[in-house]
């Protein structure tokens, strides 16, 4: 038996939507630990990785190991019927076919369930290495998403480029180039406004911003992303889903022939 | 012109 309890339902909603267009289907895997999912993109360019911990739940039982296919546009539908302020239970019984989702609203006057249907899902693990990386660098996810939409409508693909005067995304396209630099900048108050460098050493790759782009639909679930580069490895684009755990995505750089 | 890396090439299957 599978049960996940989350008072904040929206997160789930917000998740799903974060993922539905880079993944169309996944495995939920369901352990005493927790919930993660695993999942490559069609052309397997890029891979999201999500971690849900057993304890950021307000309830969770796991009694057996199990991997629930998802398709996410599916689970996307039933999600948008569920209220924004609603508690949100995912339930399974062992080798089950199905997921109920429970959606209990606040004033508790109204409870509906939805089942979906599970698939079988053939999916390959990749193994990530702990990295140490070149440059880790922090920064509101707003910010992040407005750069990668306005070079999306300049160019294809970004140069990413971290040195000690700050990090640097460039692009060009038929209209002309674009550079745009950010410092490190621990001036705001809040600190979810500011910027943090970390810089092992100079590193610079290059990256397909339509991925880049589609990442940041992350940005409702935590209001700053971690970056993180090393050279010729994918970048890592961190959102930490408050105690909950943390949504990853990498994509591949570009390589030179 | 750079050619796009593919994530099975950076990361081993388990």
């Amino acid at each position: 038996m599978f049960e996940a309890r989350i008072t904040q339902g929206s997160v789930l909603k917000k998740l799903v939507e974060a993922l539905k267009e880079l993944v169309t289907e996944g495995n939920f895997d369901v352990s005493n630990t927790g919930l993660s999912l695993q999942a490559m993109d069609s052309s397997h360019v890029c891979l999201v990785s999500l971690t849900l911990r057993e304890d950021g739940f307000d309830h969770f039982r796991c009694d057996r190991n199990m991997a629930m296919g998802i398709h996410f546009g599916n689970l996307s539908k039933i999600l948008k019927c569920a209220g924004n302020e609603d508690t949100i239970t995912l339930k399974a019984e062992d080798n089950a076919d199905q997921l109920t989702l429970m959606f209990e609203a606040p004033s508790q006057d109204r409870i509906s369930d939805f089942d979906l249907k599970l698939m079988s899902i053939e999916s390959e693990h990749l193994g990530i290495p702990d990295q140490d990386y070149s440059a880790e660098v922090k920064l509101p996810s707003s910010e992040y998403q407005r750069i990668v939409r306005d070079l999306t409508s300049i160019g294809d693909t970004v140069l990413i480029s971290a040195t000690k005067e700050g990090i640097k995304f460039s692009t060009s396209g038929d209209v002309g180039t674009a550079n745009i630099t950010l410092r490190h900048n621990t001036t705001p108050e809040k600190p979810e406004e500011q910027t943090f460098i970390d810089l092992k050493e100079p590193v610079a790759l290059t990256f397909a911003l339509r991925y880049l782009n589609n990442f940041s639909k992350a940005t409702p679930l935590a209001p700053q992303v971690k970056l993180s580069l090393t050279k010729d490895l994918p970048i890592v684009v961190e959102y930490q889903v408050g105690e909950l755990g943390s949504v990853r995505f990498y994509l591949a750089p570009k390589i030179d022939d | 012109k750079a050619n796009q890396g593919r994530m099975d090439t950076f990361f081993t299957a388990l």
